[in-house]
């Protein structure tokens, strides 16, 4: 659902980056 | 008897927990009283977008789930994120906040526009998390649990998932004998709630839609 497509985007770029460095 | 090996696995689990919350300077703009609905909207996005982000790091901290495919951690993630969110606001609303907070960060919510028929099943979610005393430990492990849900959609290998879960379970259904032995029921009213939460989560786009209709 296009509800959710903002939330994958989110949990991708948080998968790939690093917020702890 | 809680083993060493399922020791160290729990002091991991807690300590990533433990470290990932969300930044203060996000949650202070909660308790500030001047708010517009827009502002309100915004400030409860913002507090959505930085919890997903929270979680996911602190997942990434889960031992074996960063060797899982790559697919199927993005389906973990988004099937479960609604979840660990409800989960974790329920923890902060079960916790003794100083005076006055929890009355304003419960009209922020009753006032974002979401309608009545689920601010009810939400609040009563929390406060039956509330009932249970949870222990840190006992908070951080169900929500390890509850991101590694084998059957969430879009996961395609579900052993892989269950082989990470399993140790979580039972390391919990250990610590729930030892921290609650007048309760022999304790963990199963545990898993209760992960049934409960499966709900919450079913209503949640409905509750989306609703949100933005208002």
């Amino acid at each position: 659902p296009a509800s959710n497509l903002g939330l994958e985007d989110i949990i991708r770029k948080a998968l790939m980056g690093n917020l702890e460095e | 008897e809680i083993t060493k090996e399922q020791r160290a696995l729990m002091k991991l689990i807690l300590d990533a927990y433990n470290r990932h919350q969300i930044p203060q300077d996000v949650t202070k703009k909660l308790l500030q009283d001047q708010y517009s609905a827009e502002e309100n909207f915004l400030l409860l996005t913002e507090m959505a977008t930085s919890q997903v982000q929270v979680l996911v790091e602190f997942t990434k901290n889960i031992p074996g789930f960063l060797s899982l495919d790559h697919e199927d951690q993005i389906a973990l993630l988004k099937g479960s994120a609604v979840e660990a969110m409800f989960l974790r606001s329920a923890q902060v609303f079960s916790r003794k906040m100083p005076n006055g907070h929890t009355e304003v960060l419960e009209e922020r919510i009753r006032k974002s526009g979401i309608s009545e028929e689920f601010i009810t099943p939400m609040f009563n979610f929390y406060k039956s998390i509330g009932e249970l005393h949870m222990v840190q430990e006992e908070q951080a492990l169900l929500t390890a649990i509850t991101i590694l849900t084998p059957d969430r959609p879009y996961v395609k290998d579900h052993l892989a998932v269950e082989r990470l879960q399993e140790p979580m379970l039972d390391v919990l259904r250990k610590l729930c004998v030892l921290q609650h032995p007048q309760e022999p029921q304790y963990f199963a009213r545990l898993l209760g709630r992960l049934t409960e939460l499966r709900t919450l989560n079913h209503y949640h786009a409905e509750m989306l839609s609703s949100w933005r209709m208002n």
